[in-house]
């Protein structure tokens, strides 16, 4: 009955019809059956630990690093921007809105803004000279490799005296983004080639779909 | 040359600031 229902919502899976797969496709670089395949990761993400069809940082820890429990700044930040409710969870549709900046074909601007978003840790609305240093460490740290501070300071001097155009310590927006255009490379890791061909990446998707194109 | 090199750079080229490894490759 309606109760039933109700009482189950929470323990049901979401399930993505026709109508809510052609809407993603509609607001993304995605097609119809790209969405299916992307649906496909998705459910293999978002059961890896907890199957409840959404995906936990612990998941999403656990696909990008083989491990749901190592502390990672960067991961951190991922989840945050991924989870546009703020929630907890990365629900299907954010899982897509977010790949979809990633998509070789997503306009530069929207890389840029994601970006900007990524590394302002603090979310002050600049980046920060404190926050660049805790990447490169961060980052040092990870891979094993040393750097003394002066030659770290030195690095984050020389990163500022190009980027940060009004010399005010820290990058705001604009200037994140004169900075970027002139070093398009920085951008390379906003761009995820595999979203091009996903559907070969999952052609499992077939089984389900619900249009071919 | 870590001094040629600026710290979005290393940050961007990171493996820990990647998203590629999702697709379980």
């Amino acid at each position: 009955g309606c109760c039933d229902f109700h009482k189950n919502k929470h323990h049901k899976k979401l399930r993505y019809g026709f109508r809510e797969l052609s809407q993603l496709a509609r607001e993304s670089q995605f097609t119809v059956n790209e969405v299916e395949a992307l649906y496909e990761l998705f459910k293999k993400l978002s059961s890896s630990i907890i199957d409840d069809g959404l995906i936990h940082k612990e998941e999403l820890q656990l696909a990008l690093f083989k491990s749901p429990h190592s502390e990672n700044l960067f991961l951190d930040r991922v989840f945050y921007l991924f989870d546009e409710k703020k929630n907890g969870v990365i629900e299907f549709d954010e899982f897509v809105h977010a790949l979809n900046v990633f998509h070789p074909y997503a306009p530069t601007e929207d890389k840029i803004d994601f970006a900007f978003r990524l590394y302002d840790l603090r979310q002050t609305g600049f980046i920060e000279r404190e926050e660049v240093k805790q990447m490169v460490i961060a980052i040092l740290l990870e891979s094993d490799m040393n750097l003394s501070d002066d030659l770290l300071e030195a690095i984050i001097d020389k990163t500022f005296a190009d980027a940060d155009a009004d010399n005010d310590g820290k990058i705001n927006k604009e200037e994140w983004k004169a900075f970027v255009l002139r070093h398009p490379n920085l951008l390379k890791n906003m761009t995820l080639p595999y979203l091009k061909d996903i559907t070969t990446v999952f052609p499992s998707f077939v089984f389900n779909t619900e249009v071919e194109e | 040359k870590p001094v040629s090199m600026n710290a979005f750079e290393l940050i961007s080229r990171s493996q820990s600031f990647n998203l590629e490894n999702l697709f379980g490759k």
